[in-house]
């Protein structure tokens, strides 16, 4: 552990209680993607396989049930108790391809061809790319509510401050997970618009617009 | 690469 993975994993933790925070003051899930946040559930069951054989470390352990059972709870609240203010008509992101997409860089890369590499690799690739239906919803939308983009933000800042983390393991330990690396430099890149405008908007006190 | 004891990140 050091303090770029605790950064990392607080910011992922940190954007969880933000999008329940959202949705619960709001009393909407206006403006978030449901197809994204169906994607995370898939991100996480099939990163997670391992809790099924252990071994159980209590810090990842307790994390990993906390990311499959928040997200599995967004996608009921966002189905059921808050379904009417759902932006059905525009999240329509094909994430076909997406799943597709990263099922084929998985069969591609991973580090043994058996169910759970597979699997375990299969996740980064959609991960890296799942944020892409929300970000297509606010391009449509051209605007978002500013907690809608801190929780977008605290998501993304988590994938860029592994990246910092894999340098630092990579000099400290002489370790280094490839498939993880390239798919967390493609996530944050996939973040770098909307990071721009958060800094230049949201942190100078701005509503978050898109250009028309 | 992968170790015996599993992924340790998340």
């Amino acid at each position: 552990m050091n303090i770029f993975r605790l950064l990392g994993d607080l910011s992922h933790l940190a954007s969880i209680f933000i999008l329940l925070h959202k949705i619960r003051t709001t009393k909407s899930c206006a403006g978030i993607s449901f197809r994204s946040q169906a994607l995370y559930v898939l991100v996480y069951l099939t990163r997670y396989l391992d809790l099924l054989w252990g071994p159980w470390l209590l810090y990842n352990t307790v994390m990993k049930l906390f990311f499959i059972g928040s997200s599995v709870y967004v996608l009921y609240l966002m189905k059921f108790d808050y379904k009417p203010s759902h932006d059905m008509g525009l999240d329509n992101f094909k994430v076909e391809y997406l799943i597709g997409g990263s099922f084929v860089m998985a069969l591609l890369f991973n580090l043994a061809f058996t169910f759970d590499e597979v699997m375990w690799s299969f996740s980064l690739w959609l991960e890296s790319v799942a944020i892409l239906p929300q970000l297509f919803l606010l391009q449509r939308t051209g605007e978002a509510e500013t907690i809608t983009t801190h929780y977008i933000f605290a998501l993304g800042a988590y994938r860029a401050l592994y990246i910092p983390n894999w340098l630092y393991r990579w000099v400290m330990e002489g370790r280094v997970e490839f498939i993880a690396v390239f798919a967390g430099i493609i996530q944050t890149i996939v973040y770098a618009d909307f990071f721009y405008v958060y800094f230049t908007k949201v942190i100078q006190g701005q509503k978050f617009e898109l250009p028309a | 690469g992968k170790e015996k004891g599993g992924k340790d990140e998340l």
